[in-house]
């Protein structure tokens, strides 16, 4: 595996924040659950309206995702399995590696 | 051989710096390559010259690639315009004349540790790899690190974070090398071109405040006509504007510095996505986004070749 296979299960999650307390809830979340923030550059940035990427690890992503819906924050699963992406990206370089 | 260097998959730094220094040596009619200095962990920060030679003076514009380690596909248009110049000199008249009148200083990759650190360790790394002394955490933000409004809003001073700003400004060995070379040929840059990933968006001054540049004009109807040109391949289209108000506020960054510094086109491409595959934009998706982006790099260059 790439990388030793350290983002098996990660994924990236992406929330337009509605209003500014889901905006807030956001924030406390991304800062807690030590979220990658892939856009926007950093958390002070999450506002409402603002296109919020994350990548969160395995264990951590259930946590964010029953947060989310607890708080009626929709969400899409941008990227389901990070470790099977990174492999994909570079596909032919993971099957030169292999050769 | 160049002949099977594909510039259709990523690339690793050693691939990449082998595929210049095979350039320097092969292409010396039109490439030069030289160094501008060290990065924190040692390694050569090369930089292409490309242009017809000339004994007189000529203009130059900056290109840029790979401040953020994980935005692969800026190092991926770097070498895809290179690849591009030294292949159509001859056949096409619109880039013969771009390197007859012009000098490109192209940067395949401005931050080469976090760039290696990114190809062996972390995938999704973004900063430089500087050691903090009083934290565990590696790396400054090296678009956060210029000294323009340093600091200041939209950037952190916190060691972990993402953005953090450096101990003070210029204080990785990378951006105070670049800063110095373009500091020194200031009166012969005319753009400065950075290239991030991803939002597929041109951004030109300001970041580090909503206002308008003096020259707002020249600048809108370069990135109006540029984002045109882009969309006229693949039908994508790229949001345009000043950096604070298209995507947000950021202090510190090299654009707002070039343009401070005297250059007067000084834009940011966020190149594709808009987040369906982020950082890992396929292999499948380089030529496309390469191919759309020179003509908006092109088109910006005729721009400056004509009187605004």
């Amino acid at each position: 595996y790439l990388y030793d296979n350290r983002y098996a299960g990660d994924k990236v999650i992406r929330v337009v924040p509605e209003n500014d307390k889901e905006a807030e809830t956001l924030k406390i979340l991304s800062q807690q659950l030590q979220v990658d923030l892939w856009q926007p550059g950093s958390i002070s940035y999450i506002s409402k309206n603002a296109i919020t990427d994350v990548r969160v690890t395995r264990n951590n992503s259930q946590i964010l995702l029953s947060c989310l819906q607890q708080a009626n924050i929709h969400y899409k699963v941008l990227i389901s399995d990070l470790q099977k992406a990174v492999e994909k990206q570079s596909g032919s370089r993971s099957s030169r590696n292999r050769r | 051989s160049l002949s099977g260097y594909s510039y259709e998959i990523y690339h690793s730094l050693e691939e990449i710096q082998n595929w210049m220094y095979h350039l320097n040596k092969t292409r010396s009619d039109l490439v030069h390559m030289f160094c501008v200095g060290k990065s924190y962990e040692g390694r050569p920060l090369f930089v292409l010259k490309l242009g017809k030679r000339s004994a007189g003076y000529k203009k130059a514009v900056w290109i840029d690639c790979g401040i953020h380690a994980r935005e692969w596909i800026g190092p991926a248009f770097c070498q895809w315009f290179v690849k591009e110049a030294l292949h159509t000199y001859q056949s096409d008249p619109a880039m013969r004349r771009m390197l007859n009148q012009l000098y490109f200083y192209i940067m395949p990759i401005f931050n080469v540790d976090g760039y290696h650190f990114s190809w062996t360790h972390d995938r999704f790394w973004r900063k430089t790899r500087s050691k903090n002394s009083r934290f565990h955490c590696h790396g400054v933000d090296a678009n956060r690190n210029w000294k323009v409004n340093w600091c200041d809003e939209g950037a952190s001073l916190h060691p972990c974070d993402d953005t953090y700003c450096g101990p003070f400004p210029e204080s990785e060995p990378e951006v105070k090398a670049v800063a110095h070379f373009l500091r020194q040929h200031r009166k012969q840059m005319k753009a400065y071109l950075s290239f991030h990933a991803y939002a597929q968006m041109l951004l030109y001054p300001y970041s580090y405040k909503y206002a308008m540049i003096p020259n707002f004009s020249c600048v809108e109807s370069a990135a109006f006509n540029a984002v045109n040109a882009l969309q006229s391949v693949y039908g994508i289209r790229y949001q345009y504007g000043p950096a604070s108000s298209t995507l947000y506020v950021s202090s510190g960054s090299s654009m707002d510095w070039a343009y401070k510094n005297g250059i007067p086109y000084a834009f940011a491409f966020e190149l594709r996505d808009t987040g369906h595959f982020g950082f890992l934009l396929p292999e499948t998706l380089i030529k496309p986004t390469c191919t759309e982006t020179m003509l908006a790099v092109k088109n910006i260059t005729m721009h400056l070749l004509k009187k605004c």
